[in-house]
């Protein structure tokens, strides 16, 4: 998992 | 988004909404630990400053802001409007012997070292364990209202809801986040003593739950 990958959960 | 994503987040609303619901009917929070609550307002906060730099989606931008919101108004009603029936002389737990672990730890085990996934990550490890003054609270009082329970069971619902999302998401999308996995799975695992006695006690019986 890369820092730029949208962290879609909350 | 899948359904234990969805019945997740849903379970997660339900209990914040339960416990601000208790409080603002009762005009008491009795037995509600004041610490777990102000934990769970810097989660929120810590997490979600994303708000501010990225749209994910209309969804997401609002569950973000009704969290944030309630978590707020449910800390104001504990400390501020309902300040007398706050039960601060069984709401000892050291917060910062939570709070001093998990930001080292957010130092050195991130995704990136920028202060974004620092807090980020402080916000994931924090929410593993910032449900433990209460659990400590119950301990100490050795009962909780049954009104408590409900709330503490939808919480621990929604992590295990979480756990079957992940495990869904792996499969299909090849997801896998490996700081929220692994401390959404300790999370859960504090609840189990708790589902345990939730089950035998409070489903079995009535009122109150009691510890052995």
């Amino acid at each position: 998992k890369e820092e730029t990958d949208v962290k879609d959960e909350l | 988004m899948n359904i234990f994503r969805l019945a997740g987040d849903v379970s997660h609303l339900v209990a914040i909404i339960i416990l601000l619901l208790k409080i603002w009917r009762s005009k008491s929070c009795a037995g509600i630990s004041g610490k777990s609550q102000v934990l769970f307002a810097i989660v929120f906060t810590t997490r979600y400053l994303d708000l501010f730099t990225v749209y994910i989606s209309a969804y997401n931008t609002v569950m973000k802001v009704v969290f944030l919101a309630l978590s707020y108004a449910t800390v104001y009603l504990i400390y501020m409007r309902f300040r007398n029936t706050y039960d601060s002389e069984n709401d000892t737990f050291r917060v910062e012997f939570l709070l001093v672990p998990v930001t080292g730890l957010s130092f050195l085990e991130n995704y990136a070292f920028t202060p974004m996934e620092i807090l980020w990550t402080f916000s994931i490890f924090l929410e593993a364990v910032a449900i433990m003054p209460q659990l400590f609270m119950i301990t100490k009082t050795g009962e909780a209202e049954s009104i408590t329970t409900h709330y503490l069971f939808f919480l621990g619902l929604y992590r295990a809801l979480y756990i079957a999302n992940w495990v869904w998401r792996y499969h299909t999308e090849g997801f896998f986040d490996q700081i929220a996995v692994v401390s959404g799975v300790v999370q859960t695992i504090f609840y189990c003593d708790f589902f345990y006695l939730y089950v035998t006690k409070v489903l079995r019986g009535r009122g109150k739950m009691t510890l052995p």
